[in-house]
């Protein structure tokens, strides 16, 4: 798990 | 970022801008579901609270602003503007649209990439757009005439979903490690949802006529 910047979409 | 992405951001924006156009310029908002609009606020209230957390670029956050502040305006609108008010279609638009949000929240308590505050209500924001366009083709498709405006704002909002598969193809092949099936899987949903409403656009584009829904 790479952490929250897998979010980067919006 | 891919064309693909930056073009699925831009049908987005040009979605809402459509939306905000129709409301201002007809100072009406017939043919729009309110419900709809409703969830979209919720969506990106719940996806966004990382606005506070994280920073990803300018651009993240710019758009992510836009999309809160014009969910919540086009709300306001159709809720307590004197004039526009008048135009909603409150008894065609009765979908119950609270079950959709609790359904989305119980479906991230159980799915989810791990389990926070964050990433709990990060995936009940992708769960919740995925159906949130809902009551919007149910309201269509009932009034069956779609006047120009309301129809390109749904094409756009479409055609960003569409984008966004491609760019998650593109980025599958680019990318080491590019793994999110929470938001493949429900993207693909939100797509379909779509495909009905596409062909029957198509079809009166294609006959140069009005765009009508079968009831």
């Amino acid at each position: 798990y790479s952490g929250y910047r897998a979010h980067d979409e919006l | 970022m891919n064309i693909f992405r930056f073009a699925g951001d831009m049908t987005h924006l040009i979605s809402i801008l459509v939306l905000l156009l129709k409301v201002y310029a007809t100072k009406s908002c017939s043919g729009i579901s309110l419900k709809t609009q409703e969830l979209y606020g919720i969506v990106f209230l719940a996806r966004y609270l990382d606005l506070f957390t994280d920073f990803i670029s300018v651009y993240n956050t710019v758009m992510k602003l836009v999309f809160i502040g014009s969910s919540l305006a086009i709300v306001w609108c159709m809720r307590f503007h004197r004039v526009v008010k008048r135009s909603y279609d409150r008894d065609v638009d009765t979908f119950r649209h609270y079950f959709l949000v609790g359904g989305c929240f119980l479906l991230a308590l159980f799915v989810h990439e791990k389990f926070s505050f964050r990433e709990v209500f990060w995936a009940f924001s992708i769960y919740l757009e995925a159906v949130a366009i809902l009551p919007q083709l149910i309201l269509l498709q009932r009034s069956g005439n779609v006047d120009n405006l309301t129809g390109q704002y749904v094409l756009f909002l479409g055609a960003y979903r569409g984008f966004y598969i491609l760019n998650w193809i593109y980025r599958y092949f680019t990318e080491d490690q590019f793994s999110r099936w929470i938001s493949c899987v429900s993207g693909l949903v939100q797509t379909a949802l779509y495909a009905d409403f596409f062909y029957y656009y198509f079809i009166s584009w294609k006959n140069n006529a009005k765009l009508k829904l079968p009831a």
